[in-house]
């Protein structure tokens, strides 16, 4: 076990007790940055944890960042514990994260979905969605980004609890949504929400649920653009980019267009890498690529975000 | 613990709407037992879908009588998550 965060391998994947492990050194070493807050609890009874990061003051407006919802995209949660590292490192080194955690706190989720999570390390590691039994089916758990109160139960998701997208039985059914649901709504004051997925290369914004554009299409568009402007700069990877209809499909229930929909308007959706070589199965050496990549995107929302209050 | 022997990850490129919608059309076939990495989106956009083993004959003799383009993106996943468990373990070590 690492003794502290230094010593904690980034370059590879853990366990979910490796990374419950790490988020606590993590508070540990920075408390007067760091705090754990736990938002509920998993199906099976795992700790939602959420890391927020603050510099002081009450009520700031806030950033939320969460990874790791559909469980078998390895490369987000190990992304994610890079970012918390990333946000203690640079805090009063670089100027834009720190200009940015001086006025608004940045709240991460690193194991959205901590029993899906669990189940890959241990059982199949191709699963996706919750764990939770469907009464009645031989299929268990529910697609968590289908889940959301954004058209649910459109065209997009499905009922079949065997499938992969299925929605669940209701709006929210699942606490690893209710209780995100519960926290962006006792907070009050998020003005940014980035769900990263993998894989695909994308950066999209809502809706996923109807073909309408949202009302702040052309600033979304515009500041996507940048952002996978500043991501391609240090590696070249390229991203696309646009509404979650017009870059991948209709897909109904998902997160960001809940988001957008309670008023957030800077809501974002990442597909990380890769483009068609290893899929779901992304190598470890390609973590912290990815991580550093993703890193320049994320502070040009978070930077446009600060920049432009509402 | 679930093994993936012989499971492949194809790579499909829908030529036109038709070929789209006999790919989307495969979702829904349940015996298949189909994993959609990469969603069915657009023509010439690839979709990517993990096959059984059990799955792969008929699948590929469907795609070919259609005329769907394809390629094998993954040829024995099992190999993959074996060698991604065995770096996790020598790393840990």
């Amino acid at each position: 076990q690492p003794r502290g965060t230094d010593s904690f391998d980034f370059s590879r994947y853990h366990t979910i007790d490796e990374i419950y492990s790490f988020q606590d050194m993590l508070v540990a070493e920075n408390p007067n940055l760091v705090s754990k807050i736990v938002i509920g609890h998993s199906y099976e009874g795992r700790s939602l944890n959420v890391l927020k990061f603050s510099t002081g003051g009450t009520s700031r407006p806030a950033i939320w960042i969460d990874t790791g919802i559909h469980s078998r995209e390895w490369v987000t949660q190990a992304s994610g514990t890079w970012f918390a590292k990333k946000i203690v490192t640079d805090y009063g080194r670089d100027p834009a994260l720190t200009n940015i955690l001086d006025k608004m706190d940045i709240f991460l989720e690193i194991v959205t979905n901590p029993d899906g999570y669990h189940f890959t390390h241990n059982n199949n590691r191709m699963w996706r969605k919750t764990r939770k039994p469907n009464p009645g089916s031989r299929c268990d758990g529910v697609d968590p980004n289908r889940n959301w109160d954004a058209g649910f139960g459109g065209p997009g998701a499905s009922g079949n609890p065997c499938s992969e997208t299925y929605r669940g039985p209701k709006a929210h059914s699942e606490s690893e949504v209710k209780s995100i649901v519960d926290f962006v709504k006792s907070h009050g004051n998020f003005k940014a929400f980035i769900s990263i997925h993998s894989y695909s290369q994308m950066l999209l914004y809502p809706y996923g649920y109807t073909r309408t554009p949202v009302r702040d299409r052309d600033e979304l568009h515009a500041l996507a653009k940048k952002a996978i402007t500043d991501l391609a700069s240090l590696y070249g990877t390229r991203y696309k980019y646009g509404s979650i209809i017009n870059t991948i499909y209709q897909a109904s229930g998902g997160t960001i267009d809940w988001t957008y929909n309670q008023g957030i308007k800077y809501s974002y959706t990442f597909e990380l890498r890769d483009t068609g070589r290893y899929g779901f199965v992304l190598p470890a050496n390609q973590i912290i690529p990815t991580a550093e990549e993703t890193w320049l995107a994320l502070m040009a929302i978070m930077n446009h975000t600060v920049r432009n209050p509402y | 613990k679930e093994t993936f022997d012989g499971h492949q990850v194809l790579r499909i490129i829908p030529r036109d709407e038709i070929q789209l919608s006999v790919i989307k059309a495969l979702e829904d076939i349940i015996e298949f037992e189909l994993d959609f990495w990469r969603g069915v989106t657009d023509v010439a956009v690839p979709v990517d879908v993990r096959v059984p083993f059990h799955s792969l004959q008929s699948i590929k003799i469907y795609l070919e009588t259609q005329d769907i383009e394809y390629s094998i993106m993954i040829e024995d996943l099992q190999v993959m998550l074996d060698e991604e468990r065995e770096e996790m373990e020598a790393a840990a070590r």
